[in-house]
């Protein structure tokens, strides 16, 4: 469902060449549950940032969901970007300017959702990563973690086949965390989708039914952590 | 050495009054290192910036190294902020036009290091934290960890009394936090320093030798987690 075939992307800085990814082979099916964990700067944001179309490797493939994203149009990656991948960044990349109930709206701005059924499922997102009592506080009047909890509730608006999530728990408490990773793995099996999170925190890592370790920019480890 | 007394503090969000902390009493002596946890929008970071001079509280009274934080000029806020205190915040608040180096040089200048002395601190930091070789980075040309550990870098030149660290290893894998707070404890305890951390990690928590736990913007618990 996922393929990631042969992929190296490397950063220019004058002189040197930092090399983020060093020939990445990598294939997830339909549904499946995976985390990537891996010392700080070992590559993984770059990683996820390619497969959720972002940015671009230097040279290899990606392939999602039977696409070939060299062969997409602009058009066709931005509908993909919206309707078939759900991201949480690391960052979080909110909206400063909007209330959390309108960052939370935004992907869903475009697709075919009317604005009332926008509106119930803003009001649904919000509930579930306990933050109804935020819902007009702009990003710069609420905590770390309520900040991430948007990020989070915006990635889930569109029901997308595939969730990228980037250290997800963070700036969360352990219980919260907890909650949140809970929520993500059930709304990925009860729609057959394919998670994929980063993470430094090994009992959330063990949460998924794979675990992938990476290292300067390699994979240096893939195993299957569950039996289905 | 820091004393925080009766502080309360709210939001005004139109009709609704969001209290962020609800009579605070704190009390911590010279060399002290506490630990604070408690789940997301509780008020640790309101709490951390009061303690840091960043922000006002409604009423109550903050004392930092004898001074009483009502009492002083905006010039002497001003230095106690840079060369009292030494700050790590939870979304880093790195300056995005300047490098690595740069960044953690700002609170050095308008100080009486010359120069060659900031340059070579700085060299030193940048080596402590293992960001040698990303010196010219700016913080878009940096993973998530390696801004937090820029952060941390900046919260260490100016040799302060105080240190305040929210969240440090919230973007850093399990070996990369461990060292990095192992350098925050080594560094307070050799220069006598008060550190101040937020952690939702409960193997760094006990790391202190008092954890503070905090819920709905009140201290729910103060407890000594070592003797010494
Ligand atoms: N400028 C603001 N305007 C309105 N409400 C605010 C503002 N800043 C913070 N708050 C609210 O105050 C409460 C405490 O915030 P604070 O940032 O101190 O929490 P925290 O304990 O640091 O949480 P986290 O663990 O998620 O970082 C939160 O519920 C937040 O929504
Ligand atoms: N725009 C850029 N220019 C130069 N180097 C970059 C750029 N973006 C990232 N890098 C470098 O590429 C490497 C991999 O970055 P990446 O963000 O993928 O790491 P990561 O595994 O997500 O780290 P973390 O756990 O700290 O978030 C890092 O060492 C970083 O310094
Ligand atoms: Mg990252
Ligand atoms: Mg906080």
């Amino acid at each position: 469902f996922i393929i990631v075939d042969n992929v190296h992307k490397h950063y220019d800085m004058g002189e040197v060449k930092v090399l983020a990814l060093n020939s990445i082979n990598l294939s997830i099916n339909r549904g499946e549950i995976v985390s990537i964990v891996g010392s700080s700067g070992s590559g993984k944001t770059t990683l996820l940032n390619i497969i959720g179309a972002l940015d671009y490797a230097d040279s290899g493939k990606i392939i999602i969901d039977g696409h070939d994203l060299s062969s997409l149009t602009d058009k066709q990656l931005s509908y993909m970007r919206r309707e078939t991948i759900g991201y949480v960044f690391q960052n979080f990349n909110l909206l400063e300017e909007l209330t959390a109930a309108k960052n939370i709206e935004m992907p869903m701005i475009l697709t075919k959702k009317s604005k009332s059924e926008r509106k119930k499922k803003v009001e649904e997102l919000l509930k579930i990563v306990n933050l109804d009592d935020r819902a007009n506080h702009k990003p710069n009047q609420l905590s770390g973690g309520e900040q991430q909890r948007v990020a989070i509730a915006r990635a889930l608006g569109n029901d997308t086949k595939i969730i990228l999530a980037d250290e997800p728990t963070g700036n969360l408490d352990s219980a919260t965390g907890n909650r949140i990773v809970d929520l993500l793995l059930r709304v990925s099996k009860e729609g057959n989708k394919t998670l994929i999170f980063v993470t430094h925190e090994n009992h959330i890592a063990t949460k998924a039914d794979r675990q992938i370790v990476m290292n300067d920019g390699l994979i240096i480890e893939d195993k299957i952590t569950k039996s289905k």
